[in-house]
Order: C-alpha cells, then structure tokens, then sequence
C-alpha cells in the first residue's frame, strides 16, 4: 500500500 | 539491492565523478549548464535531510554525503573557480519555470503531507526535470563535447537502470512507490532524444553535433 515510510533508494 | 539499482547507484556515481574530472582537467566548465547543477544541489539537499533522522544503511548515508560533496564541489568549481569559463549567455532557461510547478504539485500529490516528506516528493518531482536547462544550453550551442555526452549518458542511465529496479522490487517484494515510478519515468522520457543521438553519433567516434 501506497503510505509514508522510509525511503530506502538514492 | 538488487543488481539494477546498484547499476543506478554507480552509473549516478560515474556521472557525477566524469562531470567533476572533465571540469577540474580542462580548467573550463564550458558547456555545462549551472543551472542544472543548482537544481541538482537542491533535489540532493531537499532529499537527504534524512541523513539526520533515519539510517538506512552505511552504504545509504554514505552515497547521499558523497552525492551532496560532489554536488558541492561542482558549484564551487562552476561558480567560483572556473567562473570565467561559464556559458551565461546560452544558460538562459528559467528555472523558475521548474522550481514552482515542482512545489506547487508536492504539496498536491505526496504520500504524506509532513515537511520531510513533502521535501522528499519535492526533490524527486525536480530531479525529473533538472536536466531540462542542460539538455537547453546543448539544443542553443548545437553541440556537446564528448565527454558531456559520456556525462549525460551516465546520468541520463541511472534513472532508466531504476526503472528496472522498480520493476524488480514490484516483482520480487511487491514494494512500489507510484510517485517515484512516474517521475522517473518522466526523467527518462526527457533523455531517449539524446540517448538516440549518443548511440547513433558519440558511439561512433562522432561527435554530438544538432541538425541545423
């Protein structure tokens, strides 16, 4: 699902 | 990781190391758009404020403080130490043209509506477009030194190499990100007119040069 989390790519 | 966005990563690497090289070995930053490196700055510092709330990786951090140096160093390079050598007249895009629609569409359309996320959203909607006041400054001088070329191909690749990152991680983990996927595939999409002209002309030994 499409929420706010931690963006893990550059 | 997977394979294409370690491919990405270096390929985004490469980039920015050849545009460095070229700039510190030549003395000139002539036919380089300081506009697109000011957007640069800003989509890497807009970005990575996460590098004071969130560890990913050491791999992560480092290559977000690397990407933010060298973005750093090129400004200084293009704007202090080579000033003379800056293209002002044929650097004539407006970057506001850019920059407002950008934030304007962050605050419309973002996962989440908190400043770092916002600021997130912001960064990835610019960075699709940043390129936009180089691939101006190549289209007005009609030309582009090779290594310029080499340098928009190593950038211009990255996205595509995270295209394929994302259609891997959609497959293998069932992770996507919508707004990352349509802004890089706008990113993209602004580089296959070079693409076409670096494969068909700089690969060849040719140099890459416009139709009249």
């Amino acid at each position: 699902d499409q929420e706010a989390e931690e963006h893990d790519e550059l | 990781m997977n394979i294409f966005r370690l491919a990405g990563d270096l390929s985004h690497l490469l980039a920015i190391i050849i545009l460095l090289l070229k700039i510190w070995k030549t003395r000139s930053c002539a036919g380089i758009s300081g506009k697109s490196q000011v957007l640069f700055a800003i989509v890497y510092l807009t970005r990575y404020l996460d590098l004071f709330t969130t560890y990913i990786s050491l791999y992560n951090s480092i290559m977000k403080i690397v990407f933010i140096a060298a973005s750093g160093a090129t400004l200084y390079l293009m704007y202090v130490k080579f000033k003379a050598t800056y293209d002002h007249n044929h650097d004539s895009f407006r970057i506001e043209f850019l920059l407002i629609p950008c934030v304007i569409l962050a605050l419309i359309i973002n996962h989440d509506f908190t400043v770092m996320e916002i600021l997130w959203t912001f960064s990835i909607y610019l960075e699709s477009v940043a390129i936009l006041p180089q691939l101006f400054l190549v289209s007005k001088t009609g030309e582009a030194e090779s290594i310029t070329s080499h340098y928009l191909f190593a950038l211009g690749s990255y996205r595509a190499l995270y295209l394929l990152n994302w259609i891997y991680r959609y497959m293998a983990e069932s992770h996507y990100d919508l707004i990352a996927i349509f802004a890089g595939v706008v990113q993209t999409i602004l580089y296959c007119d070079f693409f076409y002209l670096y494969i068909t002309k700089v690969l060849k030994g040719k140099k890459l040069q416009l139709p009249a």
